[in-house]
């Protein structure tokens, strides 16, 4: 299972 | 948040901040790559877009705004304010070759085929190369003035940094992100040739200055 899209990173 | 994202936010901060305030003291954008600044523009603007549709936290919203803000104002720096003192015969580049390859590719390569997650993506493979019009223009040039490069040094230094949080994140988190990691990969290594000569000759109070 892929990990969810991380979009804190800027 | 690890240690070297924070650092990496700052120094990426710190680089958008030493561009604004050196075209804004200078009342000039000399040596400053417009379509650099128009592709960073961009990327902030196609990468930021979640910040209507999803909130993260505070930091993280305020940083995006800042990063828009200043973008949105170096440019118009550039191309309204100090229009006369942009150096546009030495800005040359043709960006249609960066833009056009990271849409492609963004369009072929990305963790799912939505119109938020394609612009993100495509954000990603632009920013790595994004830097590239300006570099060009330093090597035109055949040099860079201290505050150029300092900018230039900031701006690198982030990525970097941000390669540092992703083995960090990888060993202590098992996250990773390999569109991110591949893009910041090059990205870094595209500003190599630039840190050694910022280390060798602008840290020792010489001008960067290209060997002919």
């Amino acid at each position: 299972q892929p990990e969810p899209i991380d979009k804190d990173e800027l | 948040m690890n240690i070297f994202r924070l650092l990496g936010d700052i120094s990426h901060l710190l680089a958008i901040i030493i561009l604004l305030r050196k075209i804004w003291m200078s009342r000039s954008c000399a040596g400053i790559s417009g379509k650099s600044q128009l592709l960073f523009g961009l990327v902030y603007t196609t990468r930021y877009l979640d910040l209507i549709t999803s909130y993260i936290s505070l930091y993280n919203s305020v940083m995006k705004v800042v990063f828009l803000a200043a973008s949105y104002a170096t440019i118009y720096l550039m191309y309204v304010k100090f229009k006369a003192t942009y150096d546009h015969n030495h800005d040359t580049f043709r960006i249609e070759f960066l833009v056009v390859p990271a849409v492609a590719l963004a369009l072929l390569i990305n963790h799912d085929f939505q119109v938020v997650e394609i612009l993100w993506t495509f954000s990603i493979y632009l920013e790595s190369v994004a830097i590239l019009p300006q570099l060009f223009m330093v090597s035109k040039t055949g040099e860079a003035e201290s505050i150029t490069s300092h900018y230039l040094f900031a701006l690198g230094v982030y990525r970097g940094l941000y390669l540092l949080n992703w083995i960090y994140r990888f060993w202590a988190e098992d996250h990773y992100d390999l569109i991110a990691i591949v893009a910041g990969v090059v990205q870094t290594v595209l500003y190599c040739d630039f840190f050694y000569l910022y280390i060798t000759k602008v840290l020792r109070g010489k001008k960067l200055q290209l060997p002919a």
